[in-house]
């Protein structure tokens, strides 16, 4: 879901 | 992270180096574009303002803080330091053209209207237009320095690689971000008669020119 959306990436 | 991302990350970051040590070493920016690494600063400025927020992993934090050290510290050796050998006649792309639509989109089309998101989203679509200045500079001069071209070649792969990443992520994951995969295949869509120029000619040990 959106929520733990973490841009994670660079 | 996966193997697709990770030679993606590190192939930016030995553009970014290649390009880094091309000034500092030839004490010269000659066609070289400092709009385009105006944009990409601008790209990192308005992407990783999470720095200090939202940590993620080492990895990604030292990865953040040496993408704007060093795209910044490019456009200092390029306005300041070497200003002299910065080659303004060439590099007249209009920033302010590329600028203003893509703020413009990141307003429309966002996955959330919060500030940290619309930044987020700006950044993307910047990041995959910030190369034109770069190519039209070397298609208004007909050529390019072979370190320039090799400065490209890993520039225009990273996001070709992170599109590798996201079809790997989709059917492992199930994770996709649709702002992020339309931006990067505009990206390297833009670098496909470069990359045609790179392998034919410079891979060849020719120099790269561009048809008149």
């Amino acid at each position: 879901d959106l929520e733990e959306d973490t841009k994670d990436e660079l | 992270m996966n193997v697709f991302r990770l030679v993606g990350d590190l192939s930016h970051l030995l553009a970014i180096i290649i390009l880094l040590l091309k000034i500092w070493k030839t004490r010269s920016c000659a066609g070289v574009s400092g709009k385009s690494q105006i944009l990409f600063s601008l790209v990192f400025i308005t992407r990783y303002l999470d720095l200090f927020t939202n940590f993620i992993s080492v990895y990604n934090s030292v990865m953040k803080i040496i993408y704007l050290v060093t795209s910044l510290g490019t456009v200092y050796l390029m306005y300041f330091k070497f200003k002299a050998t910065y080659d303004s006649n060439h590099d007249t792309f209009r920033i302010e053209f590329l600028v203003v639509p893509v703020g413009g989109l990141s307003f429309l089309v966002n996955h959330d209207f919060t500030p940290l998101e619309i930044l987020w989203t700006f950044s993307i679509y910047l990041e995959s237009v910030a190369i034109l200045p770069q190519l039209f500079m070397i298609s208004k001069t007909g050529e390019a320095e072979t370190i320039t071209s090799h400065y490209l070649f890993a520039l225009g792969s990273y996001r070709a690689l992170y599109i590798v990443n996201w079809v790997y992520r989709y059917y492992t994951e199930g994770f996709f971000d649709l702002i992020a995969i339309v931006a990067g295949c505009v990206q390297t869509i833009l670098y496909c008669d470069f990359f045609y120029l790179y392998i034919t000619k410079v891979l060849k040990g020719k120099q790269l020119k561009l048809p008149a």
